[in-house]
């Protein structure tokens, strides 16, 4: 009598949960821009025998957005997922694995990352501060400002801005906007940019610098701006991250989507 | 000889008190939320 096929794998299973992480780090591992995303729930997995010892594993994985920026060296047990306070920013994933004697490795990914509905925010917390447009005139004068004023006060590197993370703006109490940018440090000296900005660029990738800011403008009841960038320092660069890109959604890696 | 049961009586047996203590498994997906559901 054929041997009974084994038992689905349910998704809280040991093995479910090392496919999850295998993808989860691949995910972070090969996204140029934005967050990295923490799993918060495995939908569903589907393993499609393939002989002895090597399955074809299909993950559908539903991931959370941390605080921590893509290219950030914190590890992501660190990073802290953002709240739904916050305006949380979900992930939906479906990855393509192979295991082979138990070794897994990613064949495809497909992921599309959303901000939590805003009336379920407002339902929850009226006054919390909204995700706005990262192409919002507000949040692109915020960044402006932030960036000349941190460089009109460093000793340091000339930074030159990367990409708008997020940006919120809170309307009441008060009006302010609050943004987070990546920066990336250049060959220049603050005082050498005020001569001559243009000489200015960013690090070859093997003396790459790369940081992080946030900034805070209020407008009312007094104009006021904070400012605060923490460079990363030098690390070794992943194989090819493009430094330029469109923030929030996390794109099909081309030429890999889950057929 | 296989004698089909007749619907009645199956209904019978379905309506067989679970053990006390009785729980369903649970279904194998979707698994647990670690953070929160949005």
């Amino acid at each position: 009598v054929p041997a009974a096929p084994p038992a689905p794998l349910g998704c809280d299973d040991p093995e479910s949960e090392a496919a999850a992480e295998a993808a989860v780090n691949y995910i972070n591992g090969h996204s140029h821009h934005g967050y990295k995303f923490a799993l918060n729930r495995i939908e569903d997995i589907r393993v499609v025998p393939q002989g002895p010892n090597n399955d074809i594993i299909f993950l559908e994985l539903d991931l959370l957005e941390t605080r921590c920026h893509i290219l950030s060296p914190t590890p992501l047990d660190n990073c802290t997922v953002r709240s739904f306070a916050e305006h949380a920013v979900e992930g939906d994933c479906d990855v393509k694995l192979q295991r082979v004697d138990g070794i897994l490795s990613v064949l495809a990914s497909k992921c599309h990352s959303h901000a939590d509905s805003s009336e379920d925010i407002l339902k929850v917390c009226p006054d919390c501060p909204l995700l706005a447009s990262l192409n919002n005139t507000e949040v692109l004068e915020t960044v402006s400002a932030a960036l000349n004023d941190y460089n009109s006060k460093t000793t340091g590197s000339y930074l030159r801005l990367l990409e708008i993370g997020r940006a919120q703006i809170q309307h009441h109490p008060g009006h302010a906007v609050a943004t987070e940018f990546a920066v990336g440090a250049t060959n220049c000296t603050a005082k050498e940019a005020k001569a001559n900005v243009e000489a200015c660029q960013l690090l070859p990738k093997d003396q790459s610098n790369f940081g992080f800011c946030t900034a805070v403008l209020t407008k009312l009841p007094s104009q006021d701006l904070q400012v605060d960038c923490q460079l990363y320092g030098h690390q070794v660069p992943a194989p090819d991250i493009p430094l330029l890109s469109r923030p929030g959604v996390t794109y099909a890696h081309p030429g890999q989507d889950t057929s | 000889s296989v004698a089909k049961r007749a619907v009645a009586v199956a209904a019978q047996h379905d309506k067989v008190p679970r053990p006390v203590g009785f729980v369903p498994p649970l279904p194998p997906c979707p698994g647990k939320i670690r953070h929160f559901d949005i």
